[in-house]
Protein backbone atom coordinates (compact mmCIF):
# COMPACT_ATOMS: atom_id res chain seq x y z
CA UNK A 1 0.00 0.00 0.00
CA UNK A 2 0.97 3.94 -0.61
CA UNK A 3 2.80 5.28 2.14
CA UNK A 4 0.45 6.64 4.82
CA UNK A 5 0.20 8.58 7.84
CA UNK A 6 -0.91 6.76 10.88
CA UNK A 7 -4.34 8.11 12.12
CA UNK A 8 -2.95 9.08 15.65
CA UNK A 9 -1.18 11.80 14.08
CA UNK A 10 -4.17 13.56 13.51
CA UNK A 11 -6.03 13.51 16.51
CA UNK A 12 -4.82 12.91 20.61
CA UNK A 13 -4.65 10.61 22.27
CA UNK A 14 -6.93 10.71 26.15
CA UNK B 1 -25.62 -5.24 35.93
CA UNK B 2 -25.66 -4.97 31.81
CA UNK B 3 -28.35 -6.03 29.42
CA UNK B 4 -28.99 -4.67 26.20
CA UNK B 5 -32.25 -6.37 24.10
CA UNK B 6 -32.51 -5.79 20.17
CA UNK B 7 -35.74 -6.93 18.29
CA UNK B 8 -33.84 -7.85 15.67
CA UNK B 9 -30.41 -10.25 15.54
CA UNK B 10 -30.21 -8.96 12.17
CA UNK B 11 -28.92 -5.13 13.45
CA UNK B 12 -26.62 -6.34 15.60
CA UNK B 13 -25.10 -8.64 12.42
CA UNK B 14 -24.65 -6.04 10.04
CA UNK B 15 -23.12 -3.89 12.96
CA UNK B 16 -20.56 -6.54 13.58
CA UNK B 17 -19.85 -7.09 9.30
CA UNK B 18 -19.64 -3.08 9.54
CA UNK B 19 -16.36 -3.59 11.64
CA UNK B 20 -14.80 -7.12 11.42
CA UNK B 21 -13.29 -6.05 8.31
CA UNK B 22 -10.97 -3.73 9.86
CA UNK B 23 -11.12 -4.86 13.23
CA UNK B 24 -9.95 -8.41 14.89
CA UNK B 25 -10.82 -7.31 18.49
CA UNK B 26 -12.71 -3.88 19.84
CA UNK B 27 -13.47 -2.76 23.30
CA UNK B 28 -17.04 -2.00 23.65
CA UNK B 29 -17.49 0.85 26.06
CA UNK B 30 -21.24 0.68 27.96
CA UNK B 31 -22.82 3.36 30.03
CA UNK B 32 -26.00 4.31 31.01
CA UNK B 33 -26.87 5.93 27.70
CA UNK B 34 -25.70 3.41 25.67
CA UNK B 35 -22.79 1.53 23.71
CA UNK B 36 -19.81 3.15 22.42
CA UNK B 37 -16.76 1.48 20.61
CA UNK B 38 -13.26 3.48 19.15
CA UNK B 39 -10.79 1.42 17.55
CA UNK B 40 -8.31 1.75 15.01
CA UNK B 41 -7.57 -0.73 12.28
CA UNK B 42 -4.06 -2.99 12.80
CA UNK B 43 -2.10 -0.65 10.66
CA UNK B 44 -3.39 2.63 12.17
CA UNK B 45 -4.48 3.96 9.32
CA UNK B 46 -7.93 4.37 9.89
CA UNK B 47 -10.27 4.76 12.87
CA UNK B 48 -13.89 2.97 13.52
CA UNK B 49 -16.60 4.86 15.78
CA UNK B 50 -19.32 3.41 16.82
CA UNK B 51 -22.28 4.80 19.06
CA UNK B 52 -25.57 2.75 19.73
CA UNK B 53 -27.42 5.00 22.03
CA UNK B 54 -29.56 3.37 24.94
CA UNK B 55 -32.94 4.50 23.88
CA UNK B 56 -32.28 2.58 20.71
CA UNK B 57 -32.39 -0.71 22.47
CA UNK B 58 -35.88 -2.59 23.37
CA UNK B 59 -34.50 -2.55 26.72
CA UNK B 60 -31.64 -1.09 28.21
CA UNK B 61 -30.38 -1.37 31.69
CA UNK B 62 -26.41 -0.42 32.60
CA UNK B 63 -26.11 -0.08 36.05
CA UNK B 64 -22.41 0.46 36.40
CA UNK B 65 -19.33 1.73 33.79
CA UNK B 66 -18.57 -1.15 31.64
CA UNK B 67 -15.68 -2.23 29.19
CA UNK B 68 -15.84 -5.12 26.96
CA UNK B 69 -13.22 -6.59 25.45
CA UNK B 70 -14.37 -9.03 22.23
CA UNK B 71 -12.58 -11.32 19.64
CA UNK B 72 -14.64 -10.40 16.89
CA UNK B 73 -14.41 -13.77 15.04
CA UNK B 74 -15.70 -15.21 18.48
CA UNK B 75 -18.68 -12.94 18.18
CA UNK B 76 -19.11 -13.57 14.82
CA UNK B 77 -19.48 -17.62 15.10
CA UNK B 78 -22.03 -16.65 17.92
CA UNK B 79 -23.90 -14.33 16.13
CA UNK B 80 -24.30 -16.98 13.00
CA UNK B 81 -26.33 -19.07 15.51
CA UNK B 82 -29.18 -16.71 15.25
CA UNK B 83 -31.82 -16.09 13.01
CA UNK B 84 -32.25 -12.52 11.75
CA UNK B 85 -35.35 -12.41 12.93
CA UNK B 86 -34.61 -13.56 16.47
CA UNK B 87 -34.45 -11.29 19.55
CA UNK B 88 -31.43 -10.61 21.10
CA UNK B 89 -30.24 -9.97 24.46
CA UNK B 90 -26.92 -9.31 24.86
CA UNK B 91 -25.94 -9.90 29.39
CA UNK B 92 -23.00 -9.38 31.87
CA UNK B 93 -22.40 -8.92 35.18
CA UNK B 94 -20.67 -6.26 36.57
CA UNK B 95 -16.51 -7.03 36.42
CA UNK B 96 -17.75 -9.92 34.76
CA UNK B 97 -14.89 -12.03 32.33
CA UNK B 98 -17.68 -13.57 30.08
CA UNK B 99 -20.67 -11.56 28.14
CA UNK B 100 -23.95 -13.63 27.28
CA UNK B 101 -25.95 -13.83 24.43
CA UNK B 102 -29.48 -14.90 23.98
CA UNK B 103 -31.02 -15.52 20.98
CA UNK B 104 -34.98 -16.15 20.91
CA UNK B 105 -37.36 -16.74 18.39
CA UNK B 106 -40.56 -14.40 17.52
CA UNK B 107 -42.81 -17.43 18.94
CA UNK B 108 -40.63 -18.28 22.13
CA UNK B 109 -40.36 -21.89 21.18
CA UNK B 110 -36.84 -21.50 21.01
CA UNK B 111 -34.27 -19.91 23.62
CA UNK B 112 -30.91 -20.02 23.12
CA UNK B 113 -27.57 -18.36 25.48
CA UNK B 114 -23.93 -17.93 24.18
CA UNK B 115 -21.73 -17.19 26.76
CA UNK B 116 -18.11 -15.57 25.63
CA UNK B 117 -14.83 -15.14 27.63
CA UNK B 118 -13.90 -11.06 27.71
CA UNK B 119 -10.72 -9.76 26.45
CA UNK B 120 -8.34 -7.14 28.74
CA UNK B 121 -7.64 -5.10 25.58
CA UNK B 122 -4.96 -2.00 25.99
CA UNK B 123 -7.02 -0.20 23.32
CA UNK B 124 -5.70 3.32 22.58
CA UNK B 125 -8.77 5.98 22.35
CA UNK B 126 -8.40 9.18 20.34
CA UNK B 127 -9.95 12.54 20.91
CA UNK B 128 -11.47 13.55 17.67
CA UNK B 129 -12.72 17.70 17.50
CA UNK B 130 -15.60 18.52 16.43
CA UNK B 131 -14.74 20.32 12.62
CA UNK B 132 -16.68 22.65 10.23
CA UNK B 133 -15.25 20.20 6.88
CA UNK B 134 -14.62 22.14 3.84
CA UNK B 135 -17.16 19.88 1.90
CA UNK B 136 -19.86 17.57 2.98
CA UNK B 137 -21.35 14.89 0.08
CA UNK B 138 -24.54 13.20 1.30
CA UNK B 139 -25.51 10.55 -0.96
CA UNK B 140 -26.96 6.99 -1.34
CA UNK B 141 -24.94 4.09 0.46
CA UNK B 142 -25.54 1.73 -1.95
CA UNK B 143 -23.92 4.04 -4.79
CA UNK B 144 -20.67 4.46 -2.92
CA UNK B 145 -20.00 1.28 -2.21
CA UNK B 146 -20.35 0.39 -6.18
CA UNK B 147 -18.15 3.84 -7.28
CA UNK B 148 -15.72 2.00 -4.52
CA UNK B 149 -15.82 -1.25 -5.60
CA UNK B 150 -15.72 -0.64 -9.52
CA UNK B 151 -12.52 1.84 -9.43
CA UNK B 152 -10.62 -0.51 -6.58
CA UNK B 153 -10.13 -2.55 -9.89
CA UNK B 154 -7.92 0.04 -11.50
CA UNK B 155 -5.52 1.18 -8.83
CA UNK B 156 -4.94 1.07 -5.04
CA UNK B 157 -5.95 4.94 -4.37
CA UNK B 158 -9.10 6.42 -5.38
CA UNK B 159 -8.84 10.59 -5.45
CA UNK B 160 -11.93 12.52 -3.97
CA UNK B 161 -12.17 15.70 -5.53
CA UNK B 162 -15.44 18.05 -4.17
CA UNK B 163 -16.39 21.27 -6.01
CA UNK B 164 -19.42 23.37 -6.33
CA UNK B 165 -20.42 21.29 -9.89
CA UNK B 166 -20.25 17.86 -8.36
CA UNK B 167 -18.22 15.33 -6.79
CA UNK B 168 -15.61 12.88 -8.89
CA UNK B 169 -14.08 10.22 -7.80
CA UNK B 170 -10.77 8.85 -10.07
CA UNK B 171 -8.59 5.89 -10.21
CA UNK B 172 -5.66 4.68 -12.55
CA UNK B 173 -3.49 1.96 -12.79
CA UNK B 174 -1.91 -0.85 -15.33
CA UNK B 175 -5.18 -1.18 -17.22
CA UNK B 176 -6.09 2.23 -17.59
CA UNK B 177 -8.22 4.90 -15.78
CA UNK B 178 -11.94 5.44 -14.54
CA UNK B 179 -13.79 8.70 -13.15
CA UNK B 180 -16.91 8.94 -12.19
CA UNK B 181 -19.02 12.27 -11.92
CA UNK B 182 -22.22 12.59 -9.43
CA UNK B 183 -24.05 16.10 -9.85
CA UNK B 184 -26.12 17.42 -6.83
CA UNK B 185 -29.42 16.17 -7.78
CA UNK B 186 -32.85 17.70 -6.46
CA UNK B 187 -35.55 14.68 -6.46
CA UNK B 188 -37.76 15.59 -3.84
CA UNK B 189 -39.54 13.11 -4.41
CA UNK B 190 -37.07 10.05 -3.81
CA UNK B 191 -35.02 12.14 -1.45
CA UNK B 192 -32.69 8.79 -0.55
CA UNK B 193 -31.51 9.10 -4.44
CA UNK B 194 -30.02 12.37 -3.91
CA UNK B 195 -26.79 13.39 -4.22
CA UNK B 196 -26.37 16.27 -1.89
CA UNK B 197 -23.15 18.97 -1.89
CA UNK B 198 -22.28 21.20 2.04
CA UNK B 199 -19.58 23.24 0.10
CA UNK B 200 -17.35 25.90 1.75
CA UNK B 201 -14.22 25.65 -0.53
CA UNK B 202 -13.55 22.85 -3.42
CA UNK B 203 -11.21 19.98 -1.98
CA UNK B 204 -9.23 17.24 -3.77
CA UNK B 205 -8.27 14.18 -1.40
CA UNK B 206 -6.74 10.32 -2.10
CA UNK B 207 -7.19 7.54 -0.64
CA UNK B 208 -6.66 3.72 -0.47
CA UNK B 209 -9.15 1.64 -1.99
CA UNK B 210 -8.79 -1.12 0.40
CA UNK B 211 -10.22 0.88 3.45
CA UNK B 212 -12.68 2.93 1.53
CA UNK B 213 -14.20 -1.05 0.30
CA UNK B 214 -13.89 -2.03 4.30
CA UNK B 215 -16.33 1.02 5.07
CA UNK B 216 -18.35 0.18 2.58
CA UNK B 217 -19.26 -2.93 4.67
CA UNK B 218 -22.23 -0.37 6.45
CA UNK B 219 -24.11 0.07 3.65
CA UNK B 220 -26.50 -2.49 4.51
CA UNK B 221 -27.05 -0.49 8.11
CA UNK B 222 -28.32 2.52 6.33
CA UNK B 223 -29.31 3.84 2.56
CA UNK B 224 -27.21 7.26 3.28
CA UNK B 225 -23.81 7.67 3.74
CA UNK B 226 -22.16 10.99 4.45
CA UNK B 227 -18.25 11.46 3.29
CA UNK B 228 -16.78 14.78 5.14
CA UNK B 229 -13.50 16.11 3.81
CA UNK B 230 -10.94 19.76 4.50
CA UNK B 231 -7.69 19.17 2.95
CA UNK B 232 -4.93 17.31 4.86
CA UNK B 233 -7.41 16.18 7.49
CA UNK B 234 -8.77 12.25 8.07
CA UNK B 235 -12.03 11.54 5.79
CA UNK B 236 -14.79 11.39 7.74
CA UNK B 237 -17.31 7.84 6.04
CA UNK B 238 -20.55 8.26 8.54
CA UNK B 239 -23.33 5.62 8.30
CA UNK B 240 -26.60 7.00 10.33
CA UNK B 241 -28.43 3.72 12.09
CA UNK B 242 -32.06 4.30 11.78
CA UNK B 243 -33.25 4.99 15.37
CA UNK B 244 -30.17 3.03 17.15
CA UNK B 245 -27.30 5.65 16.50
CA UNK B 246 -24.01 5.60 13.78
CA UNK B 247 -20.71 4.07 12.69
CA UNK B 248 -17.93 6.68 11.55
CA UNK B 249 -15.31 5.28 9.61
CA UNK B 250 -12.18 8.12 10.04
CA UNK B 251 -9.26 7.46 6.99
CA UNK B 252 -5.92 9.49 6.97
CA UNK B 253 -5.39 10.95 3.38
CA UNK B 254 -2.48 9.48 1.28
CA UNK B 255 0.84 11.69 1.59
CA UNK B 256 1.71 13.71 -1.80
CA UNK B 257 4.82 11.87 -2.63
Amino acid sequence: LFPQEEIGTYYTPY
Amino acid sequence: MFEARLVSSGTLKKVLDAIKDLLNEASFDCSDTGIQLQAMDSSHVSLVSLSLRADGFDKYRCDRNLTMGMNLASMTKILKCANNDDTVTVKAQDDADCVTFVFESKKQEKISDYEMKLMNLDQEHLGIPETDFSCVIHMPSGEFSRICRDLSQFGESVIISCTKEGVRFSSSGDIGSANIKLAQTNNIDKEEETVSIDLQEPVTLTFACQYLNSFTKATPLSNRVSLSMSANVPLVVEYEIPDLGHIRYYLAPKIEE
